[in-house]
C-alpha cells in the first residue's frame, strides 16, 4: 500500500531479451529486472497498432469500446468519457508524471496526452523526438538519408542526442525529486525503440557482427494465409534504404541480405534500449527507492522480423500482438529490500552475463487490458468494476481482470501452473 | 483429459481492420472510414482462431455471419503459425468444440 510505480513502456518491442529466452540478445538489465519480477511469458496486446493498443491499456478497455482503430480520434470526444489509469491513481493521491512516449501523440490523445486528465504535470517529450524520421542516416556514400537501418554517431545528431537518451535523463531528475518531496508517484517512462526507424548509437552493432545474425525460421508467406490476414509492411517501404531495393508490392520479398540486416538492427536497437532502462533503474537504487517502488516493463505491441514474409506489425499474429510483460513488488515477487542494498546496479551488455532468469514465471495468457485492474490491486486501490455488456456511459470500469492472482504471494518462485485439479 | 479438471483457460482477445480483403497501399493502417474488415482473434496456450468479419465503420458493428476468411493454428504443433488449418476444420465444429 502506498508503493510507488514506475511504468516503462517500450514501442514496437516482442519479447526479445533474454530473460524470454532468446539466445542472441544482450538485455542484461531487463533480465536482471526479471529476475525480481514475475514475468508473464504468453502477454498480448488488444491492436498491434501504437495509438490503439495504449489507449486500450491506459483505460482499460477494448477498441471495440475506445472504438479507436487507427490514430484519429481521442475517446474522451469519440466513445466516452473513460477514466484512465494514470488519472485513478492521481485522484487516489498519486504525482502522475509521463516522460516520453506513454499515450500516442497526437489526435488520440487529445495533442496533450491527456494532460491534465491524466498528469499531474505537462508530459515531457525529449526535444530531438522531432528529427526521428528526418534525414540523418549516413549512407556508404556519406551523403545523409531517412534509412530504416540507420547506426549513428551521437555526436553528428541534432542536438547531440537521441530522443530515449533524453527521456532517460528526465526520469531521472523526476526520481530525484520525487525521493525530496516524499510523495507517492506514478511515474510513466515510454521509450521510442526498438520502433522505426532503427535508429541508435552505432557501437551496438558490434554486438551482433552480422555472420551471427540469420534469417526468420520461416521467411515465406504461407500458402494457406488468407489474403486479409497479410500485413504489407507499407511504412518501411517508404524508407530511403528500402525503397531502393524496389521490391514488388505486396509480397516483396526483401533481399536476403537486408534483412538480415533489419534484424541486426532491431536487436542493436534492443541493446541500446536495455541500457536506457539500466540506467535508470540504476538511479532508482541511487535515491534508495527500490524498496519501495514497483516497476512494470512492457511494450505496445510486437514486430514482425520477417517471419511470414512480413515486417512491422499491423497483424494478427503473435510475433506482431505478444508483448514482454513483467512486475518487480518489492516484498512480493522479491523479498523485502533492506534499506540501501542495490537491486539494480547497471549492467554493460558490452560485459554481457548470461545466467540471470526470472524470480517467477507465468504461462497464463494474459492481455495487456488487464494492466489497468492490476496495477491497482497491487497498489491496495479500489479494482475498477468490470463493465457492463455496454459501457460508452460509465467512466470507470475494466475490461481486462486483475492478473495478480497468478502471481504468487510469498515472493516464492511462481508455481508451475497445475494442469488439471486444483 | 477426463481425469484432469478443467482449469479456467484464460484467452487473449485482439483484433485488427482491413480495408479489403486485398492487400494494399494502406491496408496496415487503414482510417476508420475505410475499415471494411476486423480480424478479431482469440488465443489460448493451446492455439490462435481469427475470423476476419465484415465491419461497418459507421456503426462500429462488426457481422460474424459475413466470414471473409479464418485461420486457425494449433501452437504445440505450429508455434510459428505457418500451417492455416481453418479450412480443415468442417464448418464450426472444432469452433463449438474449444468454445
Amino acid at each position: 500500500d502506498g508503493m510507488n510505480i514506475l511504468f516503462i513502456v517500450v514501442d514496437d518491442l516482442r519479447p526479445v531479451l533474454g530473460c524470454y529466452g532468446d539466445k542472441l540478445v544482450k538485455s542484461p538489465n531487463i533480465d536482471q529486472l526479471a529476475s525480481q519480477s514475475v514475468v508473464f511469458s504468453n502477454a498480448y496486446a488488444q491492436q498491434a497498432l501504437c495509438a490503439p493498443s495504449r489507449v486500450s491499456f491506459l483505460t482499460g478497455r477494448r477498441p471495440d469500446t475506445t472504438r479507436l482503430y487507427d490514430f484519429y480520434s481521442y475517446w474522451r470526444v469519440h466513445a466516452g468519457n473513460y477514466s484512465t489509469m494514470p488519472q485513478y491513481f492521481k485522484e487516489n493521491g498519486y504525482v502522475t508524471l509521463s516522460v516520453g512516449k506513454v499515450f500516442h501523440p497526437g489526435v488520440s490523445s487529445n495533442y496533450t496526452d491527456d494532460y491534465p486528465y491524466s498528469w499531474s504535470i505537462p508530459p515531457f517529450h525529449p526535444s530531438t523526438e522531432k528529427y526521428e524520421n528526418h534525414k540523418t542516416c549516413r549512407g556508404k556514400d556519406g551523403r545523409l538519408y531517412a534509412n530504416l537501418v540507420c547506426p549513428v554517431d551521437v555526436t553528428e545528431m541534432p542536438g547531440g542526442t537521441l530522443p530515449d537518451i533524453q527521456s532517460t535523463e528526465e526520469a531521472i531528475r523526476l526520481l530525484n525529486i520525487m525521493k525530496t518531496n516524499k510523495q507517492k508517484f506514478f511515474l510513466a517512462v515510454g521509450y521510442h525503440k526498438p520502433h522505426v526507424p532503427l535508429r541508435y548509437p552505432q557501437e551496438f552493432l558490434k554486438l551482433y557482427p552480422l555472420e551471427n545474425i540469420t534469417l526468420a525460421p520461416d521467411p515465406w508467406v504461407p500458402d494457406k494465409l488468407p489474403s486479409v490476414a497479410y500485413n504489407p509492411w507499407t511504412d518501411i517501404r517508404q524508407r530511403d534504404d528500402v525503397e531502393a531495393l524496389n521490391v514488388s508490392f505486396p509480397y516483396g520479398p526483401l533481399p536476403d541480405d537486408f534483412q538480415r540486416q533489419i534484424r541486426q538492427s532491431y536487436y542493436a536497437a534492443v541493446s541500446y534500449l536495455d541500457v536506457q532502462v539500466g540506467l535508470l533503474l540504476n538511479a532508482l537504487d541511487n535515491v534508495g527507492l527500490s524498496n519501495n517502488t514497483m516497476v512494470v516493463f512492457t511494450a505496445d505491441h510486437g514486430w514482425s522480423l520477417g517471419e511470414h514474409g512480413e515486417w512491422a506489425k499491423y497483424s494478427n499474429f503473435d510475433v506482431a500482438t505478444r508483448v514482454p510483460l513483467m512486475f518487480y513488488v518489492p516484498g512480493m515477487t522479491t523479498s523485502s529490500v533492506t534499506h540501501g542494498m542495490r537491486i539494480f546496479p547497471f549492467l554493460d551488455p558490452f560485459d554481457h552475463i548470461v545466467g540471470l532468469v526470472p524470480q517467477g514465471q507465468s504461462k497464463k495468457v494474459v492481455e495487456l487490458v488487464s494492466l489497468f485492474p492490476t496495477l491497482a490491486e497491487l497498489a491496495g486501490l479500489q479494482v475498477p468494476p468490470a463493465c457492463p455488456e455496454t459501457s460508452f456511459h460509465v467512466a470507470l470500469c475494466t475490461e481486462g481482470t486483475s492478473i495478480v492472482r497468478y502471481f504468487n504471494a510469498s515472493g516464492a518462485k511462481v508455481e508451475e501452473e497445475e494442469e488439471g485439479c486444483d | 483429459d477426463t481425469d484432469k479438471c478443467f482449469n479456467e483457460e484464460p484467452v487473449a482477445f485482439s483484433q485488427y481492420p482491413r480495408p479489403a480483403d486485398i492487400p494494399q497501399w494502406n491496408s496496415d493502417k487503414p482510417r476508420l472510414k475505410d475499415i471494411r474488415i476486423m480480424g478479431y482473434s482469440m488465443r489460448t496456450v493451446d492455439y490462435r482462431y481469427t475470423l476476419w468479419v465484415q465491419f461497418n465503420p459507421n456503426n462500429f458493428s462488426a457481422n460474424f455471419e459475413d466470414i471473409h476468411a479464418g485461420e486457425l493454428y494449433m501452437m504445440e504443433t505450429d508455434p510459428n503459425q505457418d500451417h492455416n488449418i481453418y479450412n480443415n476444420t468442417s464448418d464450426g465444429w472444432f469452433f463449438k468444440k474449444i468454445l
